[in-house]
């Protein structure tokens, strides 16, 4: 199947409802500094269920859409809105070759009164990323490839270790 | 496991050289560079022997470490794509790898993403240069809303903009 | 030494809030952010306790590692600018520190360079942006003769041709 | 002073004698992957005495300008040649307010028969250069200032401390 689009909601620097696509087989994203862009891509790593080095560093919780400019009231003590305000999700929409659109992958991120929950619902995705979890990996430290050329043995030697 | 290791090896250490040469052709050196990984003789090689050598048109046998910013980022981006070719992840998110390239490189990476972008094996690509972006099919703007304080997206199709 | 380093501290503390509004003020954002120095208290604060904290404009007291790859660049190049400042070396060079930056973000930094720049006090600024070069007052080109495998040169001076 | 040109002889990749300059109050330096730039900064740290990150990892003999190419013979063997084929220098030629123009700073290394040595004639240099050491090598790191930032408590306390 191919990515059709993202549907995020609350997810990082994106409030609210999104869609992020339709994606092409070769789609750039594009934009200024602090815009997004590399938080649409936690966004992918978040619903294939990568550990990322980006998002790993990040807890859980720094997932959720957050507005600093409000007063700490309306982003969190409101109980019958603070599980919209203090939940993300990122759903990613597949259509597969017979034309058949399917949410094939949802992760959530929950904070509610009776603690966090994390869920993944991963169907058609889960096959298909055995090997996700080094591309993500791989493509974020891509970010600098001069650093990743010192550790390209340690790389190869992970990638394959990682693949077989 | 050793054998899984060795198949995986011998497949990249095959697409690694027609990789780079991809990526190093050009009218002054239509062959291109030449690069591959080498296997130390090991019980266990890929917990410690795997090394991976490049060597830019007209450089020799140096230390990968002697290498320019740039000739590095071109080497580590073949052997990304190498390893992407032996098992592809549906799709392929790569976050601004363009950043130490100059325009000759910049569009040498473009095209040969463009040529293995597929509906099957999808690319998306993070870049700040327009030399990297106007050779996409498809363009995901991101911006900052500064009043919502939120990422919003306006997208745009290329390829039907005249033929490219 | 350790009035020698206070007074090296106080002066880079206030140089750095001024030089960080320059490098991020824009119409949108007339003020710019914020940057400040820390000290924690302690017999040897130059041992152990500085701490920077840089906040884009409309950002609060989040940590620094929440920025983007662009903003992080934008907050390092603003102290690095305020320590060259307290002691100027009588000529800095800087090797493609625009990698990360957006157009906006390259023409504020270049711009802030033309200002600072003297006879006293030379910039020598490697780029691959036409962004940033173009705003220099002389240009270094230096290209690789493969025949002769050796780096040759080309210079030329901007600030005759028309002034900017 | 203000630093006019650097003459440069069999250095890195600048074959022979070459005179790189002449430098005004705000140059850029550029050209493409590979041509020389990162070298060019790595005479100016030569000649200035600085220990940058990239001149201590290679080893003073990789200075010294080698053309692959050629026989072994051409490059070490005739006896008679091989002190100009085997030594390299940087000589940074300064202007004084007062319009003299004096080569205030060489640095030569030289292979040869009985040894290696490496001079450093620096009379006005010395002076002018106490914060060289310090602002050489923050440029060096500025080449990737998001892993600056991250050490930036680091940086700052090691700035701090150099300068006072
Ligand atoms: N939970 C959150 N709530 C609101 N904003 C957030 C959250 N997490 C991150 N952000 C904001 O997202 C912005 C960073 O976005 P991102 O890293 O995607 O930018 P970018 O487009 O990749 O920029 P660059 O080109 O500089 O790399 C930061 O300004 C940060 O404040
Ligand atoms: N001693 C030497 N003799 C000959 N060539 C050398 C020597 N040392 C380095 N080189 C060559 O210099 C080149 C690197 O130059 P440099 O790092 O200055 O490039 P650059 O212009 O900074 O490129 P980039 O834009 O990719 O950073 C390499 O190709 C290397 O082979
Ligand atoms: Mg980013
Ligand atoms: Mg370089």
């Amino acid at each position: 199947g191919r990515l059709v689009q993202l549907e995020v909601h609350n997810f990082k620097s994106y409030k609210g409802h999104q869609v992020i696509g339709p994606f092409d087989d070769f789609t750039s994203v594009i934009g200024p500094n602090g815009a997004g862009k590399s938080n649409l891509m936690d966004a992918i790593s978040f619903v294939v269920g990568v550990q990322s080095a980006h998002l790993r560093s990040a807890r859980l919780r720094d997932l959720v859409y957050i507005n600093e400019r409000d007063s700490q009231a309306a982003n969190e003590s409101d109980d019958s809105n603070s599980s919209s305000s203090r939940s993300a999700s990122v759903t990613a929409v597949y259509q597969n070759s017979d034309g058949a659109i399917s949410s094939a992958g949802l992760s959530e991120y929950r904070i509610n009164n009776r603690g966090v929950t994390y869920a993944r619902y991963c169907t058609v995705l889960e096959a298909e990323n055995i090997l996700g979890d080094v591309e993500t990996v791989a493509s974020q430290s891509s970010k600098d490839l001069t650093r990743l050329i010192e550790q390209i043995s340690g790389l190869v030697k992970f990638i394959l270790q990682v693949i077989i | 496991r050793l054998t899984k290791f060795r198949n995986a090896f011998n497949h990249i250490s095959e697409q690694i050289d027609k990789i780079y040469k991809d990526l190093t052709k050009s009218k002054t050196f239509p062959l291109g560079g030449t690069a591959y990984l080498s296997l130390e003789d090991s019980e266990e090689p890929y917990l410690d022997g795997v090394k991976f050598h490049a060597m830019p048109p007209m450089k020799r046998f140096r230390d990968m470490e002697q290498l320019s910013g740039g000739e590095k980022t071109v080497a580590a981006l073949a052997l990304l794509f190498a390893i992407h070719s032996f098992r592809p992840a549906p799709f392929f998110v790569l976050d601004e790898v363009d950043a130490a390239l100059d325009n000759a490189n910049v569009a040498k990476v473009a095209n040969y993403i463009k040529s293995r972008a597929s509906n099957e094996f999808q690319f998306i690509v993070i870049s700040l240069k327009s030399t990297f972006y106007e050779r996409a099919q498809a363009l995901v703007g991101i911006y900052k809303d500064q009043d919502e304080n939120t990422s919003r997206l306006l997208t745009m199709r290329l390829k039907d903009l005249g033929d490219d």
